[in-house]
């Protein structure tokens, strides 16, 4: 059977509030190590993967590997019911029929619960190879978002390229041009705030904005995002979540003939 | 003109 306790609701409804608008339904794979999500968008073009590892629950038990399929828009109802400091529990049985939550204040004695329907989802697990990536690019999430926001309103295309000199997100459209260049900067103060870019080769690719827009719907989960690039291959965008735990997006590029 | 690839071009099931 399956345990799991958050100390705050408000991670897995961020984590949902990220993601919904991008898969519909799919398996929350729970083993020892944690519970984990990987699904596709319906065109194919982008990967969600998440990873809650079971240090990030406590207690957490889970005994078998028990593969939940959820209905996202069912489970945002139900999240909805929890207060974002609400103490959260996740349980089902071995071979569940529902998956059970758990909502307790921590201040008061309410304990509410509801259980979700589970169904049957025949999803495939895509391989994702180790990728050493020509540039990782760390940088303010409110940042990244601001940009890709900005630049959609002219295009529904970005580059990014980057270069020692820094990192180009420029578009063009039917009313113009933009772009926003970022270069490494750091600010004792508020590390939050710093741009970190590590290059072992140039890159440029081009990738659809809309999508950039809604993985940008994660950075409510944390300060920093990271950009990790490679000539011809997806751009992986990650939220890091306490004890290793993550968010990460995969978006395919635009490649010319 | 630039066509978007899919992910499946690049990540294959496992």
């Amino acid at each position: 059977m399956l345990e799991a306790r958050l100390e705050q609701a408000n991670l897995l409804k961020k984590v949902v509030d990220a993601i919904k608008d991008l898969v519909q339904d799919c398996n929350f794979d729970c083993n020892d190590s944690g519970i984990a999500l990987q699904a596709m968008d319906n065109s194919h073009v982008a990967l969600v993967s998440m990873m809650l590892k079971s240090e990030s629950f406590s207690p957490f038990r889970c005994d078998r590997n028990i593969a939940l399929g959820i209905n996202l828009t069912s489970l945002t109802k139900v999240l909805r019911c929890a207060a974002n400091e609400d103490i959260l529990t996740l349980k089902a049985e071995d071979a569940p029929d529902v998956v059970n939550l758990v909502f307790e204040s921590a201040e008061s004695d309410r304990l509410s619960e509801y259980d979700i329907k589970l169904m049957d989802i025949d999803q495939e697990h895509l391989g994702i190879p180790e990728t050493e990536y020509a540039a990782t690019i760390s940088m303010p999430s409110a940042e990244f978002q601001k940009i890709c926001r900005d630049l959609m309103a002219l295009s529904e295309s970005v580059s990014i390229e980057c270069t020692k000199e820094g990192v180009k997100f420029a578009c063009s459209g039917d009313i113009g041009s933009g772009s926003v260049t970022l270069r490494s900067h750091t600010n004792v103060e508020k590390p939050q705030l710093n741009v970190e870019i590590d290059l072992s080769e140039p890159v440029a690719l081009t990738f659809s904005l809309k999508y950039l827009v809604n993985f940008c719907k994660a950075s409510g989960l944390s300060e920093q995002v990271r950009l990790c690039l490679s000539n011809e291959v997806p751009l992986l965008v990650e939220y890091a979540l306490s004890n290793n735990s993550y968010l990460r997006f995969y978006l395919a590029p635009k490649i010319g003939d | 003109q630039k066509k978007q690839q899919s992910i499946s071009n690049f990540f294959t099931p496992r």
